[in-house]
């Protein structure tokens, strides 16, 4: 009758001093609140798959995550989301890579895994999934935010190296 | 990137990830999050995983499905082992008493170990970044191999934490 949920936002170089108390502040309340969620759903009895969904949306929608809603700038400029979720009780899985449109691409994901008989789909045959699924659509822009763009502008001035994660706020 | 790992009351678990991926990354390039195995895994034999960080290092090391595997092999063997010692001294072991030995053959530090392991690994190979992980047996952790990251845990005990360093 023991439940459990653990969650993430992202590693990085997160130095004390480095983080601004603001964001640092947003970012904890932004984790509360997931757990909160996700909580809600294990403690009334739910089942894992629901919870780990419920947790994420709540990261998704919180600009200081870099997923769904304040998500990084591909360098184009354009913004582009993958996501997967995984039952360990018979091992469906279902991922998207690519989207441009699901405003919670955990719920696009969770999608495939229960309305397709595939795992993995990517650009616009995502897309048109999720649109034709009934998800909620949002113009990519909804997804980019003044801190992300500057970002993109600050990675472009530079020449890191590739896999430079500190740079690249992956 | 974002994910989490769920045990419900039934001890299923579930992962899952989302992410924008990189800033100013390029040509199509995914990364491990939506790789099934390699940012994201989930079995009821054995772990539940959502990883964060340098993808193409998780998905070359495979760090989520190689996490589970290990662990699923060696609380395997050791039940296997247990069971057989314990019918060798007159003990027959029901359905029930070999989920028991499963459920309570590999110590919290065990499942640590392995994590960590396989993490060496993949930063061994150049990688970086971090990992939540949760076995249907109540074994529940993280690592990482930066100076931060941000995660979160609660459980039906009460017990509710948020850290980022």
């Amino acid at each position: 009758s023991r439940w459990s949920l653990v969650i993430h936002g992202g590693s990085g170089r997160f130095e004390r001093g480095r983080l601004s108390a603001e964001t640092e502040a947003g970012a904890r309340a932004g984790l509360e609140r997931a757990l909160a969620a996700g909580s809600a759903v294990l403690a009334a009895g739910g089942n894992a798959l629901d919870a780990v969904q419920a947790a994420i949306v709540v990261l998704e929608d919180d600009p200081h995550f870099n997923a769904g809603h304040g998500s990084v700038y591909t360098y184009e400029g354009k913004i582009e989301l993958d996501a997967a979720v995984m039952n360990g009780a018979d091992r469906a899985a279902g991922a998207i890579a690519r989207a441009h449109h699901t405003k919670n691409p955990i719920l696009l994901a969770r999608k495939v895994l229960e309305d397709s008989p595939h795992v993995l789909l990517s650009g616009e045959g995502a897309d048109r999934f999720s649109a034709e699924s009934g998800l909620v659509q949002v113009e990519n822009a909804y997804f980019g935010t003044p801190e992300r763009k500057r970002q993109l502008d600050e990675m472009k001035a530079k020449t890191s190296g590739w896999f430079d994660i500190d740079m690249k706020y992956g | 990137t974002v994910g989490a790992v769920a045990r419900d009351v039934h001890g299923h678990v579930a992962a899952g990830t989302s992410t924008g991926g990189l800033t100013g990354k390029r040509y199509g390039r995914i990364g491990d999050s939506p790789l099934i195995g390699a940012g994201t895994y989930a079995d009821d034999r054995s772990c539940a995983i959502s990883a964060t960080g340098a993808g193409e290092y998780f998905i070359r090391v495979g760090v989520a499905h190689e996490i589970c595997t290990r662990i699923r092999l060696k609380a395997e063997a050791r039940a296997e082992f247990l069971a057989h010692e314990a019918e060798r001294g007159g003990t027959i072991l029901d359905e029930a008493a070999r989920a028991k030995l499963l459920a309570t053959a590999l110590t919290g530090d065990e499942v640590q170990e392995i994590v960590d392991a396989v993490m060496a690994e993949m930063v061994g190979l150049g990688g970086t970044g971090g990992l939540i992980y949760l076995t249907p047996w109540g074994h529940q952790g993280y690592a990482f191999h930066t100076p931060g990251m941000y995660r979160g845990m609660a459980s039906s005990d009460g017990a509710r934490s948020v850290a980022v360093y």
